[in-house]
C-alpha cells in the first residue's frame, strides 16, 4: 500500500541503497544502472500512485534533510554574518537518482522516459505547492532551487539522442516552472527567477528546435511581469521588489543582447502586461532589433527614412494581436468600419465607451480603461490600413477610416484615455519597419491636424517621457521626435508649453541638442 | 528616470553572448564558472 | 458561507498584494546562494601524480580564461601549448579553448584523421565538396625503432585533398 507506514520505511531504506551505492562505489554505471533496474522490476517506476508516493516520499526525506541542516547550522551560528549552508548532500543524491533513472531507464522508448519525467516533476510541484501552502511565510525554497539547479546541469545536457529529448526536458521544465510561477507561489520568486535565467535552461529552451521553445519563454516572462505589474504600477519599488526589479531587467538586457528577435518578436504581448509608469523596461523590449539589420543614426542630417529598404517590411509579430478585440467581441465591429468607407461617428462613440472596464475591475487594474483592448485596437487597425495602404489600386480611402478613428479618439478620448491610446501608437515605433513607418506618421498627423493644444502637449509628453529615462531608446521613438522638433510644417517650438517652466524649457533644449 | 543599465554588472558592449556567463539575476558579476561548452565526439583522439 | 468575513480574497488584490509583498519578504532573506548553485566540478587529473602538498593541487583559474588561450596561441608560443591542451586535455574546457584558438589561426580539424591541418598555399583546386593542395598538418610520428619514444611535429603534406564532409 503505497499510503503505508510500511510503504514508507521501505522507501527509506531502498533511499540508503541508494546513498551507499553513491557513496561507496562512486556511482559506477554498472552499480547505478543495477539499481535503477532493481527499482524498474519492483514495479516502482511505473507511473503509477505507487511511483507518485515513491518520489513524493524521497523528496520529503530529502527536504527535511536539508532543512534540519539548516536549522543545526543555524542554531551553530554565532553571528549573522555566517551564512547558514544547508547540506544539500541528500537533495544532490535524491537528483542523481532521478538522472540516473532517467540515463538508465530498462525501456529504451523515450516516451516512456519523459512520461516518467513528466510524473516526477508532478509530483515536485505539488509538493512545492503543498509545502508553500502549509509553510507560507516560512517556506524555505533553497532546497527546491538545488533540486532544479542539479536536474537542469545533469538533464539538460543529456546529450540529445535527437533534438526532440533535449526539447522535451525542457518543456518539462517550462511547465513546471509556470506551475511554480510568482503568482502561485510568491515565497518561491527569487529562486524561480534565478532557475528560469539559468545558463543551462534559457538559453537552451530559446535556441534548441529553432523557436519552438520561444512560446514557453514568452509565457514565463509573462508570468514575472503579471506578478510584477501591481508594483510597478504604482512605482513601489522597496527592498525585496527592487531586486527582483533589478534581476528583471538583468534577464530582458541579456535577452535584448543575445536574442532580440525573441523580444521583438513578442513586443505587443509584453507591452500589454508592462504598465505604462514602467518606460524605462519598456524601452528596453521596443530598443531591440534583428541582429542583421543596422540601424542609421537618427540624428543623420537629411536622414531619408521613406528609402530605408527595411521600412516597407512588416515586422515578425507572434502575439496575437487581435485576441483581446475577439475576446470583446469587437473583432468583426472594427473590420465591418474598416472596410465600409464612411465615418460612422455612432460606431466610434460607442467604441470609446467599449475601451472602458467596469468599476469593480477599474481598482484592480489601477486604469478605468483596458489596455490590452486599446493596445490591441490600435495595432489591428494600423496593420488592416497598412495592408490596404500596400493592395495595389487602393485609393487610401479605407486608409482615410483609419486615420479618422485615430484622429477621433485622440479628441474624444479624456486624459487618461488618450494617454494610453497614444502609448499604444508609440509602443509601435521600433526599429525600422513598415509599423514604425506608419504610427510614426500617424503620431506626427495627430499632432499636426489636432486643434487642440492639450492634444499636441500629450503627444509630447508621451515622446518626451520615453526619451528623458535612462537609455536605451528606440530607433523609432528617436526618428519620430526629431522630425516632430526639426520639421518647422510642425511649429513645434511655437508651443507655450514647452516653455510652461524654466527647467521643461531647459529640457527641451538639452533633448534638442542630444538630438542633433 | 529608470537606471544606469551599464550599472547591472553586464557587459552589454560584448562580442560574446552574455548569457553563457551570467551569473544570476542578482549578481553583478559575470559566472566564475566554465561557461557552458560542448566538445564534438570526433575531438576524442584514439 | 465563511461567516461575517467573507472570502478574504474578495477583499480584492490590495489584500493579495500584501499577501505577495510579505511572502516577497520571506522569500527575500532567503535567497539562493551563489554555492547553492555551485556543484563541486573535483577536477580529476587524467594520469594523477602523486605531487607534494606545496604544488598547487587544482587548476589555476586562469586555465579557464579564453584570454589566457588567445596569449597562447600568439606567436609568442607558437601552436604546441594549443595542440598540448587539445590531445592530452580531452572532453576538458581546455580542449575546446584551445580548438577555437586554433581555428581561429586557420588551422581546420579532420574529423576521419583526428588531425589539424592549416593551408600552406592556396589550394590548386577548390570545388563545393573539397580542395586540394599543399597543407601542414600537426601529426604524431610513430618511431620505426619502438625503443625510441615517438614524437609531434608539424609536416607539410602536397597533393592533399581536404573533403569537406570531413570538416569539423
Amino acid at each position: 500500500e503505497s499510503g503505508s507506514t510500511d510503504f514508507r520505511k521501505r522507501v527509506s531504506t531502498l533511499f540508503k541503497n541508494w546513498y551507499q551505492v553513491c557513496e561507496v562505489s562512486g556511482a559506477n554505471e554498472t552499480a547505478c544502472s543495477e539499481y535503477v533496474l532493481h527499482l524498474y522490476q519492483t514495479g516502482l517506476l511505473k507511473g503509477d500512485d505507487t511511483t507518485e508516493s515513491f518520489f513524493r516520499i524521497l523528496l520529503e526525506l530529502s527536504v527535511a534533510h536539508c532543512i534540519s541542516s539548516e536549522e543545526i547550522s543555524s542554531g551553530a551560528v554565532q553571528s549573522p554574518q555566517q551564512a547558514q549552508s544547508p547540506s544539500f548532500l541528500i537533495i544532490d543524491i535524491f537528483a542523481k537518482l532521478v538522472f540516473s533513472i532517467l540515463k538508465y531507464f530498462p525501456e529504451q522508448e523515450s516516451s516512456s522516459k519523459f512520461f516518467l519525467l513528466s510524473e516526477i516533476m508532478a509530483v515536485t510541484v505539488r509538493s512545492i505547492q503543498k509545502d508553500a501552502e502549509d509553510k507560507k511565510a516560512s517556506l524555505s525554497p533553497r532546497p527546491y532551487f538545488r533540486l532544479f539547479i542539479n536536474w537542469l546541469l545533469d538533464l539538460c545536457s543529456l546529450d540529445p539522442v535527437t533534438d526532440g529529448a533535449n526539447f522535451q526536458v525542457l518543456t518539462a521544465f517550462a511547465n513546471a516552472f509556470h506551475a511554480l510561477q510568482p503568482l502561485k507561489i510568491p515565497a518561491f520568486s527569487f529562486a524561480w527567477l534565478e532557475l528560469v535565467s539559468h545558463r543551462s535552461f534559457l538559453p537552451k529552451l530559446l535556441t534548441v528546435n529553432g523557436q519552438k521553445g520561444w512560446p514557453y519563454v514568452q509565457r514565463l516572462l509573462v508570468d514575472l511581469l503579471q506578478f510584477l505589474e501591481p508594483f510597478l504600477r504604482n512605482a513601489e519599488l522597496g527592498g525585496p521588489v527592487h531586486i527582483l526589479y533589478k534581476g528583471t531587467l538583468r534577464v530582458l538586457l541579456v535577452l535584448l543582447h543575445d536574442f532580440p528577435e525573441f523580444l521583438c518578436d513578442y513586443h505587443f504581448t509584453f507591452c500589454d502586461v508592462i504598465p505604462s509608469s514602467c518606460v524605462q523596461m519598456r524601452n528596453i523590449i521596443l530598443s531591440s532589433f534583428p541582429r542583421n539589420m543596422r540601424l542609421p543614426d537618427p540624428s543623420t542630417p537629411n536622414l531619408k527614412i521613406d528609402l530605408l529598404p527595411e521600412i516597407v517590411e512588416a515586422p515578425c509579430i507572434l502575439s496575437e494581436v487581435d485576441a483581446a478585440l475577439k475576446a470583446n467581441q469587437m473583432k468583426n465591429d472594427v473590420e465591418e468600419y474598416l472596410t465600409s468607407r464612411q465615418h460612422d461617428t455612432t460606431f466610434l462613440s460607442e467604441l470609446k465607451l467599449k475601451l472602458l472596464v467596469s468599476s469593480s475591475e477599474a481598482s484592480s487594474a489601477g486604469t478605468r480603461y483596458n489596455v490590452p483592448l486599446i493596445n490591441s485596437l490600435v495595432l489591428y487597425t494600423g496593420m488592416q490600413a497598412i495592408q490596404q495602404l500596400q493592395q495595389a489600386g487602393e485609393t487610401g480611402a479605407q486608409n482615410v477610416v483609419a486615420l479618422h478613428m485615430f484622429k477621433y479618439l485622440s479628441v474624444e478620448l479624456d486624459t487618461e484615455g488618450r494617454y494610453l491610446f497614444l502609448n499604444a501608437i508609440a509602443n509601435q515605433l521600433r526599429y525600422p519597419n513598415n509599423h514604425t513607418h506608419y504610427f510614426s506618421f500617424i503620431m506626427l498627423y495627430l499632432f499636426l491636424e489636432s486643434d487642440q493644444v492639450v492634444i499636441q502637449e500629450q503627444i509630447t509628453r508621451v515622446l518626451l517621457e520615453r526619451l528623458i529615462v535612462n537609455r536605451p531608446h528606440p530607433w523609432g521613438l528617436l526618428i519620430t521626435f526629431i522630425e516632430l522638433i526639426k520639421n518647422p510644417r510642425y511649429g513645434f517650438w511655437k508651443h507655450g508649453f514647452i516653455r510652461c517652466a524654466p527647467e521643461i524649457e531647459k529640457l527641451f533644449e538639452s533633448v534638442a541638442r542630444s538630438c542633433g | 528616470l529608470g537606471i544606469d543599465l551599464t550599472s547591472l554588472g553586464l557587459n552589454l558592449n560584448s562580442t560574446e553572448n552574455l548569457h553563457k556567463t551570467f551569473a544570476s539575476p542578482w549578481s553583478n558579476e559575470p559566472s566564475k564558472d566554465d561557461p557552458e561548452f560542448s566538445v564534438p565526439q570526433c575531438y576524442y583522439a584514439k | 458561507e465563511l461567516g461575517a468575513i467573507g472570502d478574504p480574497s474578495a477583499l480584492g488584490p490590495m489584500n493579495d498584494q500584501m499577501h505577495n509583498l510579505q511572502m516577497l519578504e520571506a522569500a527575500f532573506y532567503r535567497l539562493p546562494q551563489p554555492k547553492d548553485s555551485e556543484r563541486p566540478r573535483p577536477y580529476t587529473p587524467r594520469n594523477p601524480a602523486i605531487t607534494p602538498q606545496s604544488f598547487p593541487q587544482t587548476q589555476a583559474p586562469i586555465v579557464s580564461n579564453p584570454l589566457f588561450w588567445e596569449r597562447l596561441g600568439s606567436d609568442a608560443f607558437g601552436t604546441e601549448p594549443l595542440f598540448f591542451a587539445f590531445y592530452y586535455q580531452q572532453n576538458s574546457y581546455q580542449q575546446y579553448l584551445a580548438a577555437k584558438e586554433l581555428k581561429k589561426q586557420s588551422w581546420r580539424y579532420h574529423r576521419k584523421f583526428n588531425t589539424w591541418f592549416q593551408r600552406h598555399k592556396e589550394p590548386t583546386i577548390a570545388t563545393d565538396e573539397y580542395e586540394q593542395g599543399a597543407y601542414v598538418y600537426f601529426d604524431f610520428q610513430t618511431p620505426k625503432d619502438e625503443n625510441r619514444d615517438g614524437g609531434w611535429v608539424q609536416r607539410i603534406k602536397n597533393e592533399f585533398t581536404f573533403e569537406y564532409s570531413y570538416l569539423e
